[in-house]
This record gives structure tokens, sequence and C-alpha cells, in this order.
């Protein structure tokens, strides 16, 4: 599985996902690549753009891509309103993280609750996140996983955690 | 205004230590060479549309992907690839699933947000679709390699499936073994 998470020039969000999916797959098995909403899905209004690698059955159930845009609507709403959830889930980040948490807390929050809700399903993967803002957030719960990112006011990397 | 842009790829069982380092260099090349691409649409204006279905044409082409050439095998022998696009600005949004020929199934995608009243096509359908818009069609066994070929055997004979016969026109045995991604993706897709 590949994906994409682009801001351009104007604004706009969008959000990419292909996939040879599942290997020895049988009975027509699709996972979450082409449900919108479980493997993709871009909204400006809600502020971001997600794609998602993972073993499909989980993020489709969890409706992950759909669930983090929301997630994300709200925390930037009322960032005030979760203040004991935020700082439940803040808490329970690794130490090396709280940085980068407490800097791009919206996006963290939303992502990881996400990725922790298909773990306690049982299920493994990534998502790659783009705001609005051009913030670019990983989160992952597995290993094996290759990121890249770029932008106009930063250098390209690449990294395979 | 800026512009950002970020990409990743599937899972492995395979742990990033384990890969060698040519391996490494590999994966890290292509990614790069992916990135420049989507860099360079929107560095110069181009929507993020257009970003995001070049960078994935760039990835659907790698062998060393599971997407388009290099995808890994049904348990009957055969590649379908699925794939979606959406759009933030008017949550248009295009997906296929379980294409055999279509050369870029994130093409066929877009092409389904954009020149269809769906959202939503699989199989023979959205494989006639795609033709009707044009989309370039390739012979299924562009899309074969022996590394994800021998992943599938080694697969179905640990569960004890039958293995389908060696799909028609794909490489001579061995041909395509140069081409070993080291992430097997059989973690999921």
């Amino acid at each position: 599985t590949v994906g994409v998470v682009a801001l351009d020039r104007e604004g706009r969000l969008a959000a990419g996902t292909s996939t040879g999916g599942m290997s020895g797959k049988r009975w027509g098995r699709v996972g979450d690549v082409p449900v919108i909403g479980a493997g993709t899905y871009a909204s400006n209004v809600e502020g971001c753009a997600v794609s998602a690698t993972g073993s499909g059955e989980y993020f489709i159930r969890a409706t992950v891509a759909r669930d983090i845009c929301a997630r994300y609507a709200w925390e930037t709403t009322y960032p005030e309103v979760e203040e004991n959830r935020v700082t439940a889930i803040l808490d329970s980040c690794p130490p090396e993280m709280i940085c980068s948490a407490h800097m791009r807390r919206p996006v963290y929050i939303a992502a990881s609750a996400e990725i922790r809700e298909v773990g306690e399903l049982g299920g493994e993967g990534g998502v790659i996140v783009m705001t609005r803002s051009g913030e670019a957030w990983f989160e992952m719960n597995t290993s094996g996983m290759y990121r890249g990112a770029a932008s106009s006011t930063e250098p390209a990397w690449v990294a395979i955690y | 205004g800026g512009w950002s842009l970020a990409i990743h790829g599937g899972a492995g069982v395979i742990e990033r230590g384990s890969l060698t380092p040519e391996q490494d260099a590999a994966y890290r090349a292509a990614l790069d060479s992916a990135l420049q691409v989507g860099a360079g649409v929107l560095d110069n204006g181009g929507s993020a549309l257009d970003a995001v279905e070049a960078v994935i044409q760039v990835l659907e082409d790698d062998p060393l992907f599971n997407a388009g050439r290099g995808a890994v095998f049904t348990a009957d022998g055969r590649i379908e690839h699925d794939a979606a696009i959406m759009d933030g600005t008017t949550l248009d949004a295009g997906a296929v699933a379980g294409l055999t020929r279509t050369r870029h199934p994130i093409s066929a995608a877009r092409a389904v947000m954009e020149d269809s009243p769906h959202v939503f096509l699989i199989g023979q359908g959205a494989e006639t679709f795609a033709r009707s818009q044009g989309l370039e069609e390739v012979d299924p066994a562009f899309f074969f390699t022996e590394r994800r070929w021998r992943g599938l055997v080694r697969q179905l004979e640990r569960e004890g499936l039958p293995v389908p016969v060696r799909p028609e026109g794909a490489p001579a045995e061995g041909a395509m073994a140069a081409v070993t991604p080291p992430l097997d993706e059989r973690k999921f897709g």
C-alpha cells in the first residue's frame, strides 16, 4: 500500500491511497484503501487529509480516516472542552513525544486516539495526516513502515521505522 | 501560500534492522524520487489532487511497493488493485477495487471522481469504465514480480492451500528475482 496527503498553495487538501491488497487474499476481499472514510479521507472544512495503511478490516470498522478528521475538527474548535481527556492522552504518550504532542496537540490527539482504537480492536497499521496549516503527522502501531515528507519551508526527508 | 506533502508505504513483517544496506537505500531512493515529483507539482502551483495522483503513479510503477507493479497476488494467482482519492475542498471522492489491467489505479479512482456520477466502482465494471476514459491498460503480467510470486507460493504452501499455475506471460522464473523488495507486506494490504 502507498498513500499521499497534500496541501497546495491555494490551501486545498487532498488524499490518495493505492494498494495490491493482502497477499493470498480470496473471495474478492477488499480492505480499507478504497473505502472512503476508512483508508482515505480529506476535508478542508474539518481541516485535514488522511491516508491509511493497515489491517484493512479494522480500519473499516473503526472508520479511521473519517474519525481523525472529525476528531481534529473537534480538538481545534473546542480545545478547552476536552481538557481532562486530552490531559489523559498526553499523560499516556511517551516522554519523548510530549513536546511534539503539545506542539501539535489537535492532530496528535486525533491520530493517536484512532490508532489506539485500531490497536484495541486487534488491528495494526499507520496513518499520515496533513492539516490545513501544512502540518504533516505520522502515527503507527507497527514496524516496517516507510514515510516521507516535504514542504515549501522544509527540505524533503524519508524514514523507515 | 506554502505547500506540504507527506507519503507513506505499507508495513512489513521484517524489521528495518534486517534490511540490507542496498535494500534500505533502494527504498529511500524510491521515496525520495516520489517526493521530488510531488514537490515539483506543488512548488509550481499545481493542485493537491495533481500532486497526490502524480506521486502515487510513481509509487505504483515502482516494483518495490505493494501497489501497481510489484503488488501482491490473490490466492488464485492474480493481481487485483484498489485505490481511492478525495478532494478536501469539495468532498468529491473516487474509488476503485479489483482492477487487473489499468496501469494506474489511482488515475482510475480520479476518473471515477471527475467523470462519473459515482464514488466507488469495482471489478469488470470499473475496468470497463477506466477503458472508456482512455486510461492506459497493460497486460496483467506487467504487474508481476518474482519476489511477490514466491511470497504467495510460500504462504499458500504454509497454509496448505493449492498453489495456482504461474500466470501466463509472467517473466521467466527468476527474471524478476533481482527486484527483491524486502518488506513482505503479508501483514496487511
